[in-house]
């Protein structure tokens, strides 16, 4: 009864739950390709959705079938129950219904991703799974939804407007931050020459995107768990990243709780003992005598070479050269970030704080929302009357941004998937 | 099992009854673009399901019976029992090769071929390669609208308005080079 619950138009209408259960059925396996593979791709292409949209999708093996939101199968000919039947080897390779189910024609050639000839299983899956959920054939060069099959290119992904399509039935991704920071390193060009470079990381709960500001999306393929990038800090999620990175210092610290990590990049994990003899992980009020733990977030300010931590509806600028907190602190949040447009201000537990080296300024995350602190030079030179440190909504006209409207597609997955 | 002698199953061999008719000439052509609704809107969702089924379950999976139709392997492509079947195949009415022209001038526009309404050899080729079954257009009983499968259905705005964000820093005094490493799956 399901496939006739109210408007069954492409682009309009859409699941109404967020997570969704789908399962390849018993007497729909494929003679080509191992069990394990044909749910692996399948795996994949809920996948590739998920990290584009705020859907979640599982694989449910257990549950009575009615309960099974996407059911999928092969056959041939005549196949599943289903009145379509299938054409044999050529044209037709697959079908799909609204919100329901798809149909895979075994006669096809169907392949595992990127093995060269025959049929992308993953692209085809891809593509059917895109109607399930709503989206009609659309008629644009690199749409995963053009209803002719393309040859597989190596690394096929859901391109941008194909994002925005199924952001357009379902809506973008939204969440809060455990911390965002930019990660910069020093590597050697093709030349020789030392070059610094950065990356810039989302991280929530146990696991994080790699946000590429070049191309406005995340790493193809994330989110990923913590540990498997970050090898020895909290698996379930830090408090803050925070980078001292000055003419005496190149240090990477993450906090959790009371305690705080220092990473060793070269190694890419975290230090047990530092050059100076620390072990790790050491008390917060050790390293950073006068700062109260845990932090809500931190982040630390190339200009001024001090360390930001916020807690509460406080912050503790701390002098990293002195090695204690700056005269006059702890101070209110709002004091030493003023809002530039009365009443327009976080207030207090921030959720991150970042500097951005794309933007070249600080932002404030809480919740879903962001403010961006005035710049020392830029923002002050145009707008001089603006404060110190100010928090400007966006472009003054408007109240802050929403997260999801500066950085794009940070989806979450379901934790069953995050292993795909 | 599909007959094959090489390790690599590539001369996997595939009984012809299992090929897919080609399409050659007006006739397979019209079934074609009656098939995914550039003739007529096809109602898809009413086509899910063989009513003697019911809705499908594998505990219900059609009985023994049904599953001679596995073997007929029959690739007709008649999807959908159209109504205007009509016997005197050559007489064609005018009315009916008119539509027959202007389903194979939207086809070869969606797909990006030169609108000739000619059913000529890029249009075959394009006919033959594979595709998903679901049909191009199709109605929608609520409003019988045709839903035309492009991005304008969905009210996509083109996505202009992005900066394209560069990893280098705009701050000229600094020393950032920001590149990304490079992005793999």
């Amino acid at each position: 009864q399901k496939r006739h619950v109210g408007r069954r138009s492409w682009g309009n209408m859409a699941f109404s739950k967020m997570v969704l259960k789908w399962r390849l059925i018993g007497e729909g396996y494929s003679s080509q390709l191992t069990i394990q593979d044909q749910r692996h791709i399948i795996s994949l292409a809920f996948r590739m959705w998920s990290e584009v949209s705020p859907l979640d999708f599982v694989e449910d093996t257990f549950s009575p079938l009615e309960f099974v939101d996407i059911k999928l199968g092969f056959g041939t000919g005549r196949h599943l129950g289903c009145n379509q039947k299938f054409d044999g080897t050529g044209q037709e390779f697959a079908h799909a219904w609204f919100l329901g189910d798809v149909h895979f024609d075994d006669d096809e050639h169907f392949t595992a991703p990127n093995t060269g000839s025959g049929i992308s299983l993953l692209k085809v899956a891809v593509h059917e799974i895109g109607h399930v959920l709503g989206l009609p054939h659309i008629y644009r060069t690199g749409s995963i939804m053009q209803p002719s099959y393309l040859p597989q290119e190596s690394g096929f992904e859901i391109n941008w407007m194909d994002r925005k399509a199924i952001q357009h039935l379902y809506g973008d991704c939204k969440g809060q931050f455990n911390t965002v920071f930019d990660w910069i390193r020093k590597e050697r060009s093709q030349y020789g020459e030392v070059v610094i470079r950065f990356n810039t990381y989302f991280m929530r709960d146990g696991w994080y995107w790699l946000y590429e500001n070049r191309t406005n999306r995340t790493r193809y393929g994330d989110p990923v768990a913590l540990q498997v990038g970050w090898h020895g800090i909290p698996t379930d999620g830090v408090d803050a990243c925070v980078h001292v990175w000055n003419r005496n210092t190149d240090a990477v610290y993450f906090f959790k709780g009371t305690q705080y990590w220092r990473y060793d990049d070269d190694n890419d994990q975290v230090l047990t003992v530092d050059p100076e003899g620390h072990l790790y992980p050491r008390l917060i009020s050790e390293g950073f005598p006068g700062v109260p733990s845990p932090i809500d977030t931190a982040f630390y300010d190339r200009r001024d070479y001090h360390i930001y931590f916020f807690k509460g509806t406080y912050v503790y600028v701390f002098d990293v050269a002195a090695n204690s907190l700056a005269p006059g602190f702890p101070r209110k949040i709002t004091a030493v970030f003023p809002a530039v447009t009365s009443g327009d201000h976080p207030g207090g537990n921030i959720d991150a704080a970042y500097f951005s080296y794309t933007h070249n300024a600080v932002f404030l995350f809480k919740d879903t929302q962001f403010w961006r602190v005035v710049g020392r030079s830029r923002d002050r030179w145009r707008r001089p009357s603006l404060p110190r440190n100010g928090l400007l909504p966006r472009n003054g006209l408007l109240p802050h941004r929403k997260v999801e409207e500066q950085w794009f597609d940070i989806c979450n997955v379901h934790s069953s998937a995050l292993k795909v | 099992e599909k007959l094959f002698h090489s390790r690599d199953h590539s001369d996997l061999q595939i009984p012809s009854s299992h090929q897919a008719e080609l399409i050659t000439d007006k006739d397979t052509a019209e079934l074609f673009l009656s098939r995914y609704g550039f003739i007529r809107p096809v109602n898809w969702e009413e086509l899910q399901f063989d009513e003697s089924t019911g809705i499908f379950n594998d505990e219900d999976f059609p009985g023994e019976e049904d599953l001679s139709g596995i073997q007929e392997g029959d690739s007709s492509l008649s999807r959908v029992d159209t109504d205007d079947d009509d016997d005197d195949e050559d007489s064609p009415n005018p009315t009916e090769s008119q539509a027959f022209i202007s389903a194979l001038r939207e086809f070869q526009k969606v797909s990006g071929l030169s609108v000739t309404g000619l059913f000529d050899d890029a249009t075959k080729a394009a006919m033959n390669k594979p595709r998903c079954g679901v049909p191009d257009k199709e109605t929608d009983d609520a409003t019988d609208e045709v839903h035309n499968s492009t991005s304008s259905a969905l009210g996509i705005n083109t996505a202009t308005s992005l900066t394209n964000n560069t990893d280098t820093s705009e701050d000229s005094n600094s020393t950032f080079s920001g590149v990304l490493n490079g992005s793999r799956r």
